[in-house]
């Protein structure tokens, strides 16, 4: 069906190619564009949770958070896997009954906390998947 | 960064109860069961905490994070972190140190025999967690008395069986032959013994130190340079071993 179009848009004037084009500008300009999905700062401060009596190190972390829009066309603009592209044409069909794929953290990274235990023995832990590094659609 | 994202995140304050609970919830991902409450008043500047927050910053380094809150404690002085401890470090998914519950010089006096004793809890280790090396660390501090080759013997056993009428039986770990002159931190490889201790706690009667001249005179540890609970805190001995996960954390429903 996308072929059929293209040809018929080659067939067509100049003119409903040039609102398309400003159709499309339009959405990556508009709100939906600041509203994508997309990496936020979160930190996560042990001083505010008042345990720097026991966290040697770090004072806390960036841990982060995403949120945002996964709307059509996912490729233009962020991550997103292959499924979250079906996902989003099948939403786009069954608008109802179909969510949209989910904005959510597609590069983890791990950190290290250095921590006394209730004997004073010092250990430094890595925790896997705690920082988020991209955000995409699934 | 987003002024519009930050108005539109935390528009209120935690309530005491919200924030327990969050705290309890950062507390399960650390996989804990509840805050540690240690007994730390100075201990932050004993060797062992130096040394982790010595492996901590090697760590974010390597992490290549920016860590705008790298720490430095009093690190000034030989470095704590050795090459062989970097190569642990790099296999491990956790390290813990621990400090001697019970360090106390003792001589038999019938045969002059002078030796100092060490105890370690590792009963605090957590599950699933196995361990693939472990050291004893002891500061050397150079020493002005002259011994036989300027040399002398140290040994490291491992305390088989304790009696309450005679000497201790021992198991002899490593002997080193060092230098009055040597100054710095030795290495005690003690895996072996720390993962028995593991696996069967009853037999953990800790480790004792003995320091000989070349022809046989027993010393006083300190007349050798090791510095004991008396000496510097940056220079206590302790105790370090690497780990490595053996089984997924898996939370429990709260």
């Amino acid at each position: 069906s996308i072929s059929k179009r293209r040809h018929q848009n080659r067939n067509r004037s100049t003119q409903p190619q040039e609102a398309s084009k400003s159709l499309s500008m339009a959405d990556y300009n508009s709100s939906d564009q600041k509203t994508a999905c997309k990496k936020h700062e979160l930190y996560v401060s042990f001083r505010e949770l008042g345990w720097q009596d026991w966290i040697i190190a770090p004072e806390g972390y960036a841990a982060n958070y995403c949120d945002g829009e996964c709307s059509f066309p996912l490729n233009a603009h962020m991550n997103a896997t292959n499924h979250a592209i079906v996902q989003t044409l099948v939403h786009l069909m069954n608008p109802e009954n179909v969510p949209k794929p989910c904005c959510a953290p597609t590069k983890l990274n791990a950190i290290s906390v250095l921590y006394f235990d209730d004997n004073s023995n010092v250990i430094l832990k890595k925790y896997k998947n705690m920082v988020v590094r991209a955000c995409g659609c699934h | 960064g987003n002024s519009e994202v930050q108005s539109n995140f935390i528009q209120r304050r935690l309530r005491i109860s919200e924030k327990r609970e969050m705290q309890k919830e950062i507390l399960s991902i650390l996989g804990l069961p509840q805050r540690p409450r240690p007994h730390v008043s100075h201990s932050k500047f004993n060797s062992a905490p130096l040394f982790m927050l010595d492996l901590y910053n090697t760590i974010s380094e390597e992490e290549e994070v920016p860590n705008p809150h790298r720490f430095v404690l009093a690190t000034e002085g030989p470095p704590l972190a050795s090459a062989q401890d970097s190569a642990f470090l790099s296999d491990a998914d956790m390290v813990m140190s621990f400090v001697s519950l019970a360090e106390h010089d003792m001589e038999i006096s019938l045969q002059r025999r002078h030796f100092r004793a060490f105890k370690f809890n590792l009963s605090q280790i957590p599950d699933g967690e196995a361990m693939t090396a472990s050291e004893l660390r002891i500061y050397k501090e150079c020493t002005s008395q002259v011994y036989e080759n300027g040399t002398f013997l140290l040994s490291i056993y491992q305390v088989v069986q304790e009696h309450q009428d005679r000497d201790a039986d021992l198991f002899l770990l490593e002997s080193r032959t060092l230098w009055t002159a040597e100054e710095g931190w030795l290495e005690f490889d003690i895996t072996a013994t720390s993962n028995l201790w593991v696996m069967s706690p009853h037999h953990n009667m800790g480790l004792q130190i003995s320091v000989e001249t070349s022809s046989g005179r027993s010393l006083r540890p300190e007349e050798a340079g090791l510095v004991g609970r008396s000496g510097a805190l940056e220079k206590q001995p302790f105790m370090v071993a690497f780990f490595k996960v053996s089984e997924a954390h898996v939370r429990s429903t709260r």
